[in-house]
């Protein structure tokens, strides 16, 4: 099934 | 020193209630702006962003900018001990390690004051880049609530299609499977009860429904429920606060590979 991605891999520390 | 009082307390413990369950832990930000937070879920799979801001508030200030860190159960552990119609007043002076909960009774003849200890909190600001959306639905807040909990009870995960047919919310299970779709309806009698789709471009993402289920806690604060979606994008699910700013939740999507 799909793969649950992670909220960092969109958006980068500051 | 930092201090904001707040009339219309039970919007203070209605926002605890939505973020409680997915963050344990968290950092407000006081500055002139507002009272804020940013925090993720444990798993790194959600994000939440708060904005409280300054003006709503019937006192505010901000003498410089503060962190505080706080264990989210504990604060809401302590604003349930303040009643629904209660004032609320949150105080912290510069250096010391805790944060103050005042509550007053409408009527001013019972005044309560919870102490609690501030913690330090390792945290990571994320950058939320700015985004044109390709598909902007707002719907009433318990529709989606009651989509988000019916479709549980199916499956785990929820796929969200927007087409210019409307939004298909669907969910597959081992006992079956449910396709709900909501279609624009602007002609109501109240704004609050109104569906209305923005397309750009037909989009269809899928997410976990046990963040989606989560999210919801928030559906007391608001009639309106603003979801915001682009392919391969977090979705963006936002609640207003009375005319003061926003809870915002950022879900990642679930990806084929």
């Amino acid at each position: 099934g799909p793969k649950q991605h992670t909220i960092t891999k969109f958006f980068q520390k500051l | 020193m930092f201090e904001l009082r707040l009339v219309q307390g039970s919007l203070l413990k209605k926002v605890l209630e939505s973020i409680k369950d997915l963050v344990n832990d968290a950092n407000f930000d006081c500055s002139s702006t507002g009272f804020s937070l940013q925090a993720m879920d444990s798993s790194h799979v959600a994000l939440v962003a708060l904005l409280l801001r300054s003006e709503g508030f019937e006192h505010y200030r901000c003498d410089r900018n503060l962190t505080m860190g706080m264990n989210l159960a504990n604060m809401a552990k302590m604003l349930k001990c303040a009643g629904n119609d209660d004032i609320i007043t949150i105080k912290a002076d510069d250096g010391t390690d805790t944060v103050t909960f005042m509550f007053e009774s409408p009527s001013q003849d019972k005044i309560s004051d919870f102490e609690m200890k501030l913690m330090d909190i390792d945290s990571e600001h994320l950058g939320i880049p700015e985004a044109e959306y390709e598909a902007i639905i707002r719907m009433p807040s318990a529709e989606f609530a009651r989509i988000c909990r019916d479709l549980s009870s199916i499956g785990d995960t929820v796929v969200i299609s927007v087409t210019k047919e409307g939004v298909r919310f669907s969910a597959r299970g081992d006992i079956g499977a449910a396709n709900i779709v909501c279609r624009q309806n602007a002609t109501v009698d109240k704004p609050e009860d109104a569906t209305i789709i923005e397309m750009q471009e037909p989009v269809t993402l899928t997410f976990a429904l046990r963040y989606m289920n989560s999210f919801t806690k928030a559906t007391p604060l608001a009639e309106q429920v603003t979801i915001s979606m682009s392919s391969d994008l977090p979705v963006v699910v936002e609640y207003k606060v009375a005319g003061m700013g926003y809870i915002r939740y950022y879900l990642a999507p679930k990806i084929e590979e």
